[in-house]
């Protein structure tokens, strides 16, 4: 079997919305998550560990809407979601609603890995983070300008009654 | 969302989905990328993440189906992921994409938005990076 990476950093992109500096470093950044995932595989690692790589760099990266970067809630949090699952055993991860966990996809797999359970939201998910040992940072680490910004336009829209006006504030993408 | 699949040199497949949501929600609003079979989904024979409008993939349960018609209907594996993303999902009326992984690693990357943020790398190493519809 020849080892595959396919990733993905979310299906909003549009061209009016992005300028040269903006898309190189998207492309970088894909790139980089490519390579640190390909490592795994080309080690003998399993898929799982390539997944997580690669994942790891895009939540990093504040121009993707995962980890660092992510969007805003109408409260103005950042909201963080993520899952993992082994299609060779049926084994399964995920955690919602967490707003310290530095790299949410770390805490899903650590879900499937050392919990009995397969989900887990909220203040607890973040209490097994704590447990487990992984690294938690202050809210305010995900914060980037940009998306405060869209959340201001999308408040602004719904309070003026008005449909959002392009793809980056439309109610189902962030 | 952000998200990845991958065939390991054991012939095993995985997939991971992270995200934060969309845009001023409320009331807790969760998606579909945390949802296992919604926007996450792997067997022995078909690994996808999917990112787009997430109450439609969970109604879906979008990233089971592709799987299951791989695995139940031996539907090729980009036709199964055409299907579910790009007829099923815009007829309910829902948008997005997915990146789908087969174990034989054919894969596929429909989405029906003017861009996704895509990429992909072999054994060789070369990575391949893609964002809009004309990339």
């Amino acid at each position: 079997v020849r080892p595959v990476l396919v990733i993905h950093g979310g299906a909003g992109v549009i061209r009016a919305g992005m300028d040269r500096a903006e898309e190189d470093a998207a492309r970088a950044a894909l790139a980089q998550a490519l390579r640190a995932g390909q490592a795994e595989l080309a080690a003998g690692k399993p898929a799982l560990d390539a997944v997580v790589a690669a994942i790891t760099v895009l939540e990093d990266a504040p121009m993707f809407n995962a980890g660092r970067g992510a969007v805003f809630t109408h409260d103005g949090k950042n909201e963080l979601d993520a899952a993992l699952m082994d299609g060779s055993g049926r084994r399964a991860g995920a955690i919602a609603g967490v707003h310290r966990v530095k790299n949410p996809i770390v805490l899903a797999r650590a879900v499937m890995d050392k919990s009995r359970h397969v989900m887990m939201v909220g203040d607890g998910a973040e209490a097994f983070a704590r447990e487990q040992g992984l690294p938690l940072v202050d809210p305010s680490y995900f914060r980037t300008e940009k998306r405060w910004q869209q959340l201001q336009k999308a408040l602004k829209e719904e309070a003026a009654g008005q449909a959002h006006a392009d793809v980056e504030t439309a109610k189902h993408f962030g | 969302t952000v998200g990845a699949v991958a065939l390991d040199a054991q012939g095993r497949l995985a997939a991971g989905t992270s995200t934060g949501g969309m845009t001023n929600k409320r009331y807790g609003r969760v998606g579909d990328s945390p949802i296992i079979g919604s926007g996450t989904y792997a067997d022995a024979r078909c690994a996808v993440s999917g990112t787009g409008w997430g109450e439609y993939y969970i109604r879906a349960v979008a990233a089971h189906d592709i799987c299951a018609r791989v695995a139940y209907g031996k539907q090729d594996l980009r036709e199964a992921a055409e299907s579910v993303i790009n007829r099923e999902i815009p007829a309910a009326g829902g948008n997005g994409g997915a990146i789908v992984l087969g174990a034989d690693g054919r894969f596929a990357l429909p989405f029906n938005t003017e861009g996704m943020y895509r990429g992909w790398i072999d054994a060789k190493g070369e990575p391949q990076v893609a964002l809009f519809k004309d990339d």
